[in-house]
């Protein structure tokens, strides 16, 4: 990359060009450049080739250090889906019931956004595609209550993976999250253990604010893992770098595009590859 | 916030009479850092930071302001200045309909601000019609006849179409006939490097050729944002740019990316999920958030 055949400004620059361009925002990408200056400091023989090693070992590691197996195997294994507004939320959840339907798994979906126009139509087109259940109630109703009433049916019939779908919310919007801190305690009332995993959806389009996102969700619902989607755009998500200094959170799922299989498994050599492409 | 950073850096390099290279290195640093971190695009602050840089050269310091209140007064300004000085409306067509295209990526916010421009003209003594062009996304027309009945205002629709471009042509010519002044057509979110898409796109243009194309964009969209308005106002020459979101905390950066790249004003911003929660533009306003 960049053509130059040594360690130097030109190289720092170029770096620093596509780190910030990624969305790993000026701090990390400092630090990734100042760990390439010191090595150059400290031997002669630290060309390009192994700087863009060093960064990418760096970036790859740090992707990769609170990496540990799903939480999902014993039913009903409630996972909880959180985001703001437009991430993908409701079809990330659709993706992930299919990838889960065919390891044999039983799925419920569950409407947890009563409030946005069309979200309950939304999911519900999704359950018939799918073939799955799906536990629903009125718009505007109580979704604490849907959930209750969901997570209790899901233990009753033997369900073996149940997905909770929640209303995009502003981590600003601290009624909102007391809301889903509610929808927490709910689904704990009947299992204490759940929610299996808490995932948070990110946007790989989104910039810097995504580390307020995590922060701020992280608070209210302790999240167990990230989701970034849009990855079939021309967003990197680098912002999952900068992230990674703040709060372990494994990278569960990438989505890349807006059909029902449009879910891989996040392979940390891919990423960074695509990072830096 | 950026104007303390300044204040404390200029403090540091003592109150000198005139603004030198030296002495606005490290400023111009603070304000390269905090745009980077409000998300403005790379290269955007480069070309923003080199503008600031000429201006504030050979300055003299006001004597009743410290420097650092004068810089920073001129990098707002320099801001303000960028995004467009003032807002600017909706531009009504000669003969109506007037025809007002919503694109941009998904989940933007499309339909929402859809919905919240037809309140916001129906108060205006408008008589519009909404159109459900998104033929793709499960319950899309589910979602814009909500928001109508919700705001009283009707939407056209075909439940039975594939074709987005009928649909938009129909839904024109119906407009003729029922005497609706304004037409908003609600598309599919989509890619800007979706070719077909973005073909779509122009046939629905070509067709119905609307007065106001609108770019409708995430207000926390990061350094893409740049790739994705320069791409989408080369294949339909957009009219303008509707950011939304901007009630939670994203700095916003990508409106100066944005509008450096497109040159469009920013007419709309949106405030809120609740359709009354749509605001006219102030560069003022966006200046100051993305700069704070
Ligand atoms: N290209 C692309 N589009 C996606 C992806 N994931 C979701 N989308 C699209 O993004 C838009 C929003 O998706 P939703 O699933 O409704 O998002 P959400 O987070 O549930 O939205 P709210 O419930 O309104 O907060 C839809 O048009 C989806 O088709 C993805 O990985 N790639
Ligand atoms: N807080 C807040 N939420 C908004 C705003 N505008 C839209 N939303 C929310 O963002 C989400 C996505 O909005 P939509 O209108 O469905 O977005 P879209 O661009 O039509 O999505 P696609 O059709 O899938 O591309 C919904 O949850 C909206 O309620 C806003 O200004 N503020
Ligand atoms: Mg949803
Ligand atoms: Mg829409």
């Amino acid at each position: 990359f960049g053509g130059t055949d040594q360690v130097d400004d030109e190289l720092f620059d170029d770096l620093e060009a596509i780190l910030i361009q990624a969305d790993c925002g000026p701090r990390a990408t400092s630090d990734l450049v100042q760990l390439i200056r010191s090595r150059a400091e400290e031997s002669s023989a630290f060309d390009p080739e192994a700087a863009m090693k060093a960064i990418r070992d760096s970036v790859r590691e740090r992707l990769t250090r609170s990496l540990k197996p799903m939480n999902i195997d014993t039913p009903p294994a409630v996972v909880l889906i959180v985001g703001v507004n437009g991430v993908g939320k409701t079809t990330t959840i659709a993706k992930m019931a299919r990838l889960f339907q065919a390891y044999g798994k039983r799925i419920m979906l569950v409407a947890g956004d009563t409030f946005r126009a069309g979200a309950i139509e939304q999911l519900t087109i999704w359950s018939q595609r799918l073939g799955c259940e799906i536990m629903k109630g009125k718009a505007g109703g109580d979704p604490s209550a849907i959930v209750f009433d969901a997570v209790s049916a899901a233990r009753a019939r033997g369900v073996d993976l149940v997905l909770v779908d929640t209303a995009g919310r502003l981590q600003t919007q601290s009624n909102l999250m007391d809301e889903l801190g509610k929808i927490r305690r709910v689904i704990q009332k009947v299992i204490p253990e759940a929610p299996h995993e808490t995932f948070l959806i990110l946007d790989a389009t989104t910039g810097q604010n995504a580390l307020s996102q995590a922060k701020v969700f992280n608070d209210m619902v302790p999240l167990s893992g990230l989701v970034l989607t849009k990855l079939d755009g021309t967003a990197k998500g680098g912002v999952v770098v900068a992230l990674a200094d703040h709060l372990e959170l494994p990278i569960r799922f990438l989505g890349v595009g807006e059909g029902v299989d449009d879910l891989d498994n996040f392979r940390p050599d891919e990423f960074v590859d695509a990072l830096f492409s | 916030a950026l104007s303390d950073k300044l204040r404390e850096t200029f403090r540091k390099i003592g109150g000198y009479g005139t603004l030198t290279e030296e002495n606005l290195q490290e400023a111009l640093r603070d304000v390269r850092l905090a745009l980077l971190e409000a998300d403005v695009n790379f290269k955007v602050v480069k070309s923003f930071v080199a503008g600031v840089k000429e201006k504030a050269l050979g300055q003299s310091v006001n004597v009743r302001l410290n420097p650092g209140q004068q810089f920073v007064g001129l990098v707002h300004d320099e801001l303000v200045e960028i995004m467009g000085g003032q807002a600017e409306k909706i531009h009504f067509a000669s003969q109506p309909p007037t025809v007002i295209m919503m694109c941009g990526l998904q989940g933007s916010g499309k339909t929402t601000s859809t919905g919240k421009l037809a309140k916001h003209l129906l108060a205006q003594k408008h008589r519009p019609l909404m159109v459900a062009a998104d033929i793709k996304r499960p319950a899309a027309i589910d979602q814009l006849e909500t928001l109508g009945k919700q705001v009283g205002v009707p939407v056209f629709s075909d439940r039975s179409s594939t074709d987005a471009v009928d649909i938009c042509r129909r839904a024109h010519q119906l407009a003729l006939m029922k005497d609706h002044d304004v037409v908003m057509l609600d598309t599919a979110g989509r890619l800007h490097i979706d070719d077909e898409m973005m073909t779509e796109l122009e046939d629905v243009a070509a067709h119905v050729k609307p007065h106001e194309v609108l770019l409708v964009v995430d207000a926390m969209t990061g350094q893409d944002a740049v790739r994705v308005a320069g791409e989408f106002d080369s294949r339909l020459a957009l009219s303008g740019i509707v950011m939304t979101k901007l009630d939670g905390d994203a700095r916003g950066g990508a409106a100066l990316s944005v509008r450096h790249v497109t040159g469009k004003p920013i007419k709309f911003i949106g405030v809120g999920e609740k359709l009354d929660a749509l605001q006219p533009f102030h560069p003022q306003r966006m200046a100051g958030r993305i700069l704070d």
